[in-house]
C-alpha cells in the first residue's frame, strides 16, 4: 500500500510510483553498479582526486564511465533463465539457441534510452575445453529468427564477459523502452558441434529523463 | 539529525544549517543500497541589514532583496523582509533495488543545500 502523505509525494518526486518492497534475497549488487555509484556520488568522487580532479565538476545527467547522457542506470537480470530447458549435449550436433527476457516495465515512457548493453557470461562446455579460435555471437529479437536481422559479433574468448550494444541494431535509437525485451541468442564456433553454455545474461540500460535534468547552466559572469 | 532551529530574535544571519537525512529514519534502508543517508541541510536566518548583504565570498545579494530590506527599515508596514532560501544546490545519486529486482542508480538534482541567500 502506498505510504500516506508526504512520503508518497516524495517518492513520486523521486520517480518511484510505489515504495519498493526491499532487497531481494538472491540479488547481489553488480560491481559495475557500485563503480558507477562511486563515480557519481559527489562526496565519494571528491574524496578521490584520481576520479575527480579538484575543481572538476560532474556533468549533470551524464554517465562519465559509459560516455553517454543519462540520469538513470538499471542493471536488469534475464527473466528467461529460470524457464530455460537444460542444455542439450553437444553430441546432438546442433548448438542450442537461447531466449533471454528482460522486464523493462519499470522504465517510464518519458525516459529516452542512451545505452542498452547486453552482457553475457558463457561457460565452456567440457567438449570445448582447449578450443582455440573465435566464436560468433548472433542476437535477434525473439521470433525474428537468427537470420540477417539483428546483430552478429565475433567473440575471441569465453573467459571474459561478452558485451553487445543493442541500441542502433536490435533497438531503434529513438524508440522508447518496450515493457519486455525478448531476444534469441546463439553462439557458434567454426568447428561444428563445438558448443558453449550460457551462464548468465543481463542488460545494463542507461536512460535520460530530461524532466529531471537542468539545462547546462552557464556559470555566472 | 538537524542543527536545532534557533527561535526568537536571536536567529542570526541567513545561512545553511546542518540537516542529515537518514534513510533508516524514513524506513527506506531496506531497498536503498547506498548511501545510508545524506546531508540535505536547510536555510534559516534573518534577511535584515546588514545580513542581507551576505558574508564576503557568499552568494551576492540580489538588488531586489536589498531594496526590500531598505524599504522594510524605512517603512516596516510595507512589504516584508526577503526570504532566506537555497542559493546553490548539489545533486546526489542513489543506488537502490526497484520492485522488478533491478539494481537502479538514479541521479537527483537539487538535493543538497550548499549555500543560502536572501531572495
Amino acid at each position: 500500500p502506498a505510504p500516506p502523505g508526504p512520503a508518497a509525494a516524495l517518492l513520486q518526486a523521486l520517480g518511484l510510483p510505489d515504495v519498493p518492497r526491499g532487497a531481494p534475497r538472491s540479488r547481489p549488487v553488480p560491481p559495475v553498479m557500485w563503480r558507477l555509484f562511486r563515480r557519481r556520488d559527489h562526496r565519494e568522487a571528491r574524496a578521490d582526486p584520481r576520479r575527480m580532479p579538484p575543481g572538476a565538476t560532474l556533468l549533470p545527467c551524464h554517465v562519465e564511465e559509459l560516455g553517454v547522457a543519462g540520469n538513470i542506470v538499471r542493471h536488469v537480470l534475464d527473466r528467461g533463465a529460470a524457464a530455460r530447458p537444460p542444455e542439450p549435449s553437444s553430441a546432438v550436433g546442433q548448438c542450442p539457441e537461447w531466449t533471454v527476457v528482460f522486464d523493462l516495465s519499470a522504465v517510464e515512457p518519458a525516459e529516452r534510452p542512451s545505452q542498452a548493453r547486453l552482457e553475457l557470461r558463457f561457460a565452456a562446455a567440457e567438449a570445448t575445453v582447449g578450443t582455440t579460435g573465435s566464436w560468433e555471437l548472433s542476437v535477434a529479437p525473439a521470433g525474428a529468427g537468427l537470420g540477417p536481422v539483428g546483430l552478429r559479433q565475433v567473440v575471441p574468448t569465453l573467459g571474459l564477459p561478452v558485451r553487445a550494444e543493442l541500441l542502433g541494431s536490435i533497438w531503434a535509437r529513438n524508440a522508447s523502452a518496450p515493457r519486455s525485451l525478448r531476444l534469441t541468442l546463439a553462439l557458434r564456433h567454426r568447428t561444428p558441434a563445438v558448443c558453449a553454455r550460457l551462464a548468465e545474461a543481463s542488460l545494463l540500460l542507461v536512460t535520460l529523463d530530461q524532466r529531471l535534468c537542468h539545462p547546462l547552466a552557464r556559470p555566472r559572469r | 539529525e538537524a542543527e536545532p532551529p534557533v527561535g526568537g530574535g536571536s536567529v542570526g544571519a541567513c545561512r545553511a544549517r546542518r540537516l542529515y537525512v537518514s534513510f533508516r529514519e524514513v524506513g527506506w534502508h531496506r531497498w536503498v543500497i547506498a548511501p545510508r543517508g545524506f546531508l540535505a541541510n536547510y536555510c534559516q536566518g534573518k534577511c535584515a541589514l546588514p545580513a542581507v548583504l551576505s558574508e564576503p565570498g557568499g552568494t551576492p545579494a540580489l538588488n531586489h532583496a536589498v531594496l526590500r530590506t531598505l524599504m522594510h527599515a524605512a517603512a516596516p508596514g510595507t512589504a516584508g523582509l526577503p526570504c532566506c532560501v537555497p542559493a546553490r544546490l548539489s545533486p546526489i545519486s542513489v543506488l537502490f533495488f526497484d520492485n522488478s529486482d533491478n539494481v537502479v542508480l538514479r541521479h537527483y538534482e537539487d538535493m543538497v543545500v550548499d549555500e543560502c541567500g536572501c531572495r
